[in-house]
């Protein structure tokens, strides 16, 4: 099964046709092996992209040294499907046995 | 399914027992159709929900193409559940429900769906290996015969949004697009994903404005208005390549280039903090927000007839 451990999904806003454009060109850095959940559409609106843990170093510098503000919008995604998996199965474990 | 949990994620097993047991209740109303199977063999059911005729009008509802945004697979049970509970007690949909037929594919990409709870929760594509390639599945949002290949989907198929070999080179679309030219008389189609807070319209693959582009976007501002009417959840409206980016091969492109007039995309609700991990807990309150759109959808397709 995949885990997500450590893996971040990143807000990102472009302020201007530049910081959209610098963003885009993520889209194109396959080694990064971003997924873009958001794509980056328009300036002002707000891009998601999950960062593997092993490209997020590479990807903060790519951004910081663009000079591109970004937020942790997820700090640890594996963190958050574990708390998905736990709702799912107490739901389970209490629902009605006849369903 | 008066004892079915809509506030939680079904597993694709329970969801088509849902199905069956929606059918099995319903015998006068609810059938399941088979219109194909996915590439490892799940079958591609569709819920019609009809009170008799043949080959009325119809409307087309479709969820979860994008296996992972889960809350489009629960909105898309709820909403079966909603249509029996409504017909005879809502005026509108009883209308509607007397002349036209409503289609409703709950999972329309079962194998990705498995695959997510099983898995990979964060997969999006379909499961059909690559030849040449380690990496799997197509994006079936781009394997439309509406300017498949052109900018706005991928050629690798490493990529989210790997276009395929070929348009309908996917079972789960091309399931789709023999049931529609077969049917013939489907008048609005809605296909429904997560999460963005849009409502669109063609074009995606063109800047060329659609023939009925006034129109779609003033039922899109009433639909939005609608759905916003509940909780405050906010949306923006207009084409696909004007709202977001260019896409090529989408679906409402190319139900749209079918002469489906009323052809829209959905994307639902974004909290903002959890992206496709949206708490279960938000499902209801989606659906029953979506169900208002859906409506005024509806309800001008039926009182617009073409």
């Amino acid at each position: 099964k995949k885990t997500f451990e450590g893996d971040q999904v990143l807000r990102i806003i472009p302020k201007d046709e530049v910081e959209l454009s610098l963003v885009k060109d993520l889209e194109d850095m396959i080694e990064f092996e971003l997924d873009f959940w958001k794509d980056a559409a328009d300036v002002d609106t707000p891009v998601h992209i999950r960062v593997p843990f092993h490209g997020l170093q590479s990807t903060k510098m790519y951004l910081e040294s663009q000079g591109i503000d970004y937020s942790i919008m997820i700090e640890d995604l594996q963190a958050m499907l574990d708390e998905e998996q736990e709702e799912m199965d107490s739901a389970a474990r209490v629902a009605d046995p006849r369903n | 399914t008066d004892n079915f949990d809509f506030s939680r994620y079904h597993t694709i097993d329970e969801i088509y027992s849902f199905q069956d047991m929606l059918v099995a209740e319903n015998p006068n109303m609810v059938s399941k159709i088979v219109i194909g199977r996915s590439y490892q063999g799940r079958p591609l059911n569709v819920l019609k929900f009809s009170t008799g005729g043949t080959n009325r009008p119809a409307i087309w509802i479709d969820t979860g193409i994008h296996s992972r945004e889960w809350v489009t697979q629960a909105s898309g049970t709820w909403f079966a559940k909603k249509i029996v509970t409504d017909y005879g007690r809502d005026p509108a949909l009883t209308a509607i429900l007397n002349k036209m037929d409503i289609f409703l594919e709950i999972v329309t990409n079962p194998d990705g769906f498995y695959y997510t709870h099983t898995s990979n929760r964060m997969w999006r594509k379909t499961r059909k290996p690559n030849p040449g390639s380690n990496c799997v599945g197509v994006d079936p949002n781009r394997n439309w015969d509406a300017g498949f290949g052109g900018p706005g989907a991928s050629s690798s198929p490493c990529s989210e949004t790997y276009r395929g070999p070929r348009a309908n080179s996917e079972s789960e679309v091309k399931s789709i697009v023999d049931f529609v030219k077969s049917h013939g008389n489907i008048k609005a189609f809605v296909s429904i994903h997560s999460y963005s807070q849009m409502l669109l319209y063609p074009y995606g693959y063109t800047r060329n404005p659609a023939k009925d582009q006034t129109e779609l976007h003033a039922l899109a501002k009433k639909a939005i208005t609608d759905l916003a009417s509940l909780y405050g959840t906010r949306y923006r409206y207009g084409s696909i390549i004007s709202t977001i980016y260019q896409a090529s091969g989408g679906t409402i492109d190319w139900t749209y280039d079918q002469g489906i007039k009323y052809s829209y995309t959905f994307e639902l609700r974004d909290t903002g903090r959890h992206g496709f991990i949206l708490p279960a807990n938000q499902i209801i309150p989606t659906a029953r927000e979506t169900w208002l759109a859906l409506m005024a959808i509806m309800d001008h397709t039926f009182k617009n007839p073409y």
